[in-house]
């Protein structure tokens, strides 16, 4: 058996960096397209937030499985190319 | 479906729009095509109309821009969002911006559109042969000016048809320079510059000087992507370098290693560990068409679906033969209310004509919707002489005036019900004078009716158009039996009889017709004279073709 090749990722000079986390990328999203505000706007406390009930939504909105959980679908759907009009007014 | 809180919408059904920069990704004129065909599919099922301006503040602002582009919602780089738009209304309301870090296209690779060579501006044909050799992009194979070139058929060596391709090289767009070529080397700010550059912009866009020293002359333009440049990176708009060497490792194509996205990648000199210059590989790209539908859906009204297969959808699929959702038209027919033109549906069977037929007189037609009214509008789909009388065509509806006199128009009546076989849209038509048949072009088809006998519809390629051809513009008879038929800058003469393009044709319509618009969306015979018509305004011109008046549609024609 070949040794697995050990992946090198390299910092390209002039690309946006989008280097994030799951978590980060799935939170960045959910505020950009206004999943997360609404929840924070009817509850009106930003500590109160569900980012499962926005995850929800989103989920909804995309015809998904509403998990409520960062699933590898979601994910998936979050990194597709889409327009940048949010989904949910604000 | 969803519309934006409070139903926002249009207060007024006759909307404008303004292409305010274009993408070097496409030639200018399929950029224009794209938006024009996604503005047609939401006015096909609404009463809305979309009239393009050139200048001034139109309802619908276009623009395509990078990363911070004058609001605050900032573009992502290649890929991610692909454009935006905002809701009806005032100021940036309206408006739509696309993002220029994406690779635009028809959504199946670079649509190259060539200039020049004998292909009549005909698209590249990829992949083609040419001695012996398959290409998939434009090249400088057999040229030393080094000028990229293509196919437009699938074998050069048999057709024989070429074009050559977007090139700095050959000319540029947009800047002040009306498109004349980079000049290389060129002077800008006391340095040399021997290629296109970014320095002194901030968006990023690539331009040229178009003479020797822009210091002093201050003529420049940008540069248009060739179809093998790369995109984004640090090296836009160059070409992959093969092999390059990266960590160590020579390449011979793109790859993505390196990269945790998996996205394709090259360098764009021989050894990126030292240049560190790269960018990511041309790709089948975003359709504009697709993403300005889309967006158009948002600038009149509708937010994001949650059907799947709707338009409105917010993430991009590519589809090959589009159609409008149910969603979409019921979301759209919500605020807006039915197009009051006649629905889609197919057209009938096409019925030979028997000789010996009569001509039969036009059915008796009467106005409907006496709302559209011809003197509001901007400007008309098709303007010709049926029957002596001048007809004008818009979205479904005509107009018809007598030929003498300042007889006052009628109508509107219903296109449908008067020829049942065409589409609410008719670009060109006109009347054979000997039989009296009428020739109607809608987009790449046309039909012929004799009486209330239709063939059609059939492809203009058959009466030997070329395939690059979206629609006939205009129309004038020569004499009993050819006709010109105009398109884009060009115009070519049709042999009525025979049903086929003359040989020695397209020729320009700018030099067989100097002075008049050589991107009129009218042309007709009307009086002895021809018309071409741009936006609101006529050009006039005698037999002697003299421009002998240019004046308004609305005034001096229709009499309003």
């Amino acid at each position: 058996w070949s040794h697995p090749l050990k992946q090198v990722f390299v910092t390209f000079p002039g690309d946006i960096i989008k280097n994030m986390t799951d978590v980060e990328l799935a939170e960045s999203y959910l505020k950009k397209f206004g999943y997360l505000e609404t929840q924070q706007h009817r509850s009106g406390f930003q500590s109160m937030v569900s980012t499962e009930k926005a995850l929800k939504m989103m989920q909804r909105q995309m015809g998904l499985e509403e998990t409520g959980k960062l699933d590898k679908s979601t994910l998936e759907a979050m990194k597709q190319p889409r327009c940048g009009v949010p989904d949910v007014a604000n | 479906y969803q519309t934006f809180a409070g139903d926002l919408k249009w207060d007024h059904h006759d909307i404008t729009y303004r292409i305010i920069n274009y993408s070097p990704d496409m030639e200018s004129s399929l950029i224009d095509d794209a938006f024009a065909r996604a503005f047609k599919v939401w006015s096909d099922v609404t009463p809305l109309t979309f009239t393009r301006l050139f200048d001034g503040t139109a309802d619908i602002m276009i623009s395509f821009g990078k990363e911070d582009h004058g609001d605050p919602y900032p573009f992502d780089g290649k890929d991610g969002l692909l454009a935006h738009a905002y809701p009806p209304g005032e100021g940036v309301q309206g408006d739509a911006h696309f993002d220029d870090d994406e690779f635009w296209t028809l959504g199946k690779g670079a649509a190259v559109k060539t200039r020049y060579g004998n292909a009549e501006g005909a698209m590249c044909h990829f992949p083609f042969t040419f001695q012996g050799k398959s290409y998939t992009t434009c090249t400088t194979d057999g040229r030393s000016d080094n000028l990229p070139w293509c196919a437009t058929t699938a074998d050069y060596s048999r057709d024989k048809k070429y074009g050559f391709c977007p090139s700095e090289l050959l000319y540029t767009f947009g800047g002040n320079a009306d498109g004349a070529k980079c000049v290389f080397p060129f002077t800008f700010l006391g340095e040399e510059y021997d290629s296109c550059t970014t320095e002194g912009r901030s968006d990023g866009y690539r331009w040229c000087a178009t003479t020797d020293n822009f210091d002093i002359d201050k003529k420049y333009g940008f540069c248009p992507s060739r179809d093998t440049a790369v995109i984004g990176g640090n090296s836009e708009g160059e070409p992959c370098h093969f092999p390059f060497e990266f960590l160590g490792k020579k390449y011979d194509s793109c790859t993505s290693v390196g990269r945790g996205d998996g996205k394709l990648w090259c360098g764009t000199t021989d050894n990126y560990d030292e240049d560190r210059k790269w960018g990511f590989c041309p790709d089948k790209g975003y359709s504009l068409f697709l993403v300005a539908a889309h967006e158009f859906g948002h600038a009149i009204g509708l937010e994001h679906s949650t059907v799947r297969d709707a338009l409105m959808y917010p993430m991009y699929s590519y589809v090959e033969n589009f159609s409008l959702n149910k969603d979409d038209i019921e979301g759209i027919q919500y605020l807006y209310g039915r197009g009051t033109g006649p629905d889609p549906s197919p057209a009938p069977t096409a019925t030979q004509p028997d000789p010996t037929d009569e001509p039969t007189p036009p059915p008796t037609t009467r106005p409907v919707n006496p709302t559209k009214d011809a003197c509001k509008m901007i400007n008309f789909d098709a303007i010709t002489v049926i029957a002596g009388e001048l007809h004008f065509f818009k979205d479904g509806y005509y107009w018809n005036k007598p030929g003498k006199g300042d007889e006052e128009l009628r109508g509107p009546f219903s296109i449908s019900e008067r020829w049942p076989a065409l589409p609410p849209v008719i670009d060109t038509a006109f009347e054979e004078p000997l039989t009296k048949k009428l020739y109607f072009f809608s987009g790449t088809r046309f039909w012929v009716y004799t009486g209330k006998n239709v063939l059609g519809p059939r492809s203009i390629e058959k009466l030997g158009l070329p395939k690059s051809i979206q629609k006939v513009d205009g129309a004038l008879q020569k004499g009993t039996a050819k006709v010109l038929l105009f398109s884009g800058e060009n115009f070519w003469r049709l042999d009525v009889k025979a049903q086929k393009i003359d040989p020695g044709y397209p020729k320009q319509t700018d030099i067989a017709f100097a002075g008049v618009p050589n991107d009129s969306h009218d042309v007709f015979q009307y009086n002895g004279h021809y018309y071409f018509c741009r936006d609101r305004f006529y050009w006039r011109m005698n037999s002697r073709r003299q421009v002998d008046r240019v004046g308004y549609v609305k005034y001096d024609i229709l009499k309003c």
